[in-house]
């Protein structure tokens, strides 16, 4: 039996609007210490990296590992019919093919159940291997989605270069050329305003703006994000999700420009 | 112009 319950329902809600755009499909992985999905986007291009502790749901078990392998446009459609004050229950039995969700209204005088049909997905599973990051940039994500929006009218790529003053966002483009210095901020009255960079070697990488603009519909879960860069790896873009875990992107930066 | 590196040519299946 798998059962996670969750007070804040609308984090899942925020969750599901985060990764929707990008995959298709997604299996998720049940076990005793949480929830993680991880998946390529359609052109394996970027990586969703999804991680939801235990300790997280208000009520959480998992008597056996499950591997619960959702289409992500079905349990969207689901998910937009739970309101944003709804306590959300996910649940399935240990060898089903489908999986419940229950919504509860706060005061519980509402209780909607969907039952949607799981996949079978066959989804190669990456390590991730740890890494030491030269540049790590905590920002707004307000700004960082405002960014990367004002910058993609220009071009098809941002390219972000990290030094000890600050970060640099640019892209060029047939009607010009765009830049954005964000300084590293002094003392803030909110910790959630703060530009921090944290960087050992300064690095400049570019990126598809498509993929950025995606990620950043993760922007409602958090209002900080968090970039680590390092030449020729990957850019992860991490934003936390409450007490419960956090959302990491994955982009191959580009490369030959 | 420029080319866009897969994702997994970074990470080892597992």
């Amino acid at each position: 039996m798998f059962e996670a319950r969750l007070v804040q329902g609308s984090l899942l809600k925020k969750v599901m609007e985060a990764i929707k755009d990008l995959l298709n499909e997604a299996s998720f992985d049940c076990a005793h210490s949480g929830i993680l999905l991880q998946a390529m986007d359609n052109s394996h291009v970027s990586l969703v990296s999804l991680n939801l502790r235990k300790e997280g749901f208000d009520k959480y078990r998992c008597d056996r590992n499950i591997v619960m392998g959702m289409n992500l446009t079905s349990m969207s459609k689901i998910l937009k019919c739970a309101s944003n004050d709804d306590i959300i229950t996910m649940k399935a039995q240990d060898s089903a093919d489908t999986v419940t969700f229950v919504f509860e209204s706060p005061n519980q005088e509402k209780v909607s159940e969907y039952e949607m049909k799981l996949m079978n997905l066959d989804q190669d599973q990456l390590g991730i291997p740890e890494t030491e990051y030269c540049c790590i940039i905590k920002l707004p994500s307000g700004e960082f989605a405002r960014i990367c929006r004002d910058l993609s009218q220009f071009g098809e790529s941002i390219v972000i270069s990290c030094t000890k003053e600050g970060v640099k966002f640019s892209a060029a483009g047939d009607i010009g050329t765009a830049n954005i210095k964000l300084a590293q901020t002094g003392t803030v009255d909110k910790e959630e305003d703060a530009v921090i960079v944290d960087m050992q070697e300064p690095v400049t990488l570019t990126f598809s703006c498509k993929y950025l603009n995606m990620f950043t519909k993760a922007t409602p879960l958090s209002p900080q994000v968090c970039l680590s860069m390092s030449p020729d790896v990957p850019l992860v873009v991490e934003y936390k999700i409450g007490e419960i875990g956090h959302i990491r992107y994955y982009l191959a930066p580009r490369i030959g420009d | 112009p420029f080319q866009q590196r897969k994702i997994n040519s970074f990470f080892r299946k597992v």
